[in-house]
């Protein structure tokens, strides 16, 4: 069966800046 | 530019695509961040903070020109127009509800695109601080940007002294707006 992974759009929002600051340090 | 249910797909594909749609969205307001002058001068950590507590505001402030409040239907970026309650199925009605209400109220203003990203700057530096450390570089920059905005539109507009304070009322509506539905839930599959 497909596996979700389910989150807040405020822990989408978070993870995505977390992910871009982290690619341009 | 998010492609939302074709009939013969299931409500969770639908929500994942509805999911994915976020993502370029939400880097799109990090790069405008970025080229806000001053914000960069902010360190990583505030930068960050303020994203993330500011960013669903921006994207709510964005997606305003998508709503047609009159007939009450969205219409995304590849033309597709959907009706409430087509898309209350997503299971999203309270915040689209909301939406419809806030962009009138927003679009009743008529402000130009760069009133416009102005206004988004504001509301990113006025996003709530509670993880921010240099709260005073913040709040200096907040002024800044907020003269600028009042000067633009003053210049615009000298006879009409009533637009820039009601367009500083939609920042509380933008809170709440915050505060009620960012904690909508989105799904991803995992392969």
């Amino acid at each position: 069966p497909k596996t979700h992974r389910v989150m807040t759009l405020a822990d989408h929002i978070s993870h995505i800046i977390t992910q871009d600051f982290a690619r341009n340090q | 530019s998010c492609p939302v249910a074709p009939a013969s797909r299931s409500s969770q594909e639908v929500w994942e695509s509805f999911s994915q749609c976020f993502t370029p969205a939400v880097k799109e307001v990090v790069e405008f961040a970025k080229s806000i002058p001053g914000f960069q001068m902010l360190s990583q950590h505030d930068q960050v903070m303020l994203l993330k507590s500011g960013t669903f505001q921006v994207l709510m402030v964005r997606f305003c020109s998508l709503f047609e409040p009159k007939e009450r239907t969205v219409t995304f970026l590849n033309g597709q127009t959907y009706s409430l309650p087509s898309l209350r199925a997503l299971g999203m009605g309270s915040l689209l509800e909301s939406m419809f209400d806030f962009s009138e109220k927003l679009g009743s203003l008529g402000l130009e695109q760069d009133e416009m990203a102005l206004f988004m700057a504001v509301v990113l530096v006025s996003a709530d601080r509670s993880g921010v450390v240099e709260v005073g570089a913040v709040e200096q920059l907040q002024e800044n940007l907020i003269k600028a905005l009042r000067s633009l539109i003053t210049s615009r507009r000298p006879d009409d002294s009533t637009l820039f304070p009601k367009l500083l009322l939609r920042l509380p509506d933008l809170r709440t707006l915050n505060n009620q539905h960012s904690d909508k839930l989105l799904a991803f599959r995992i392969d």
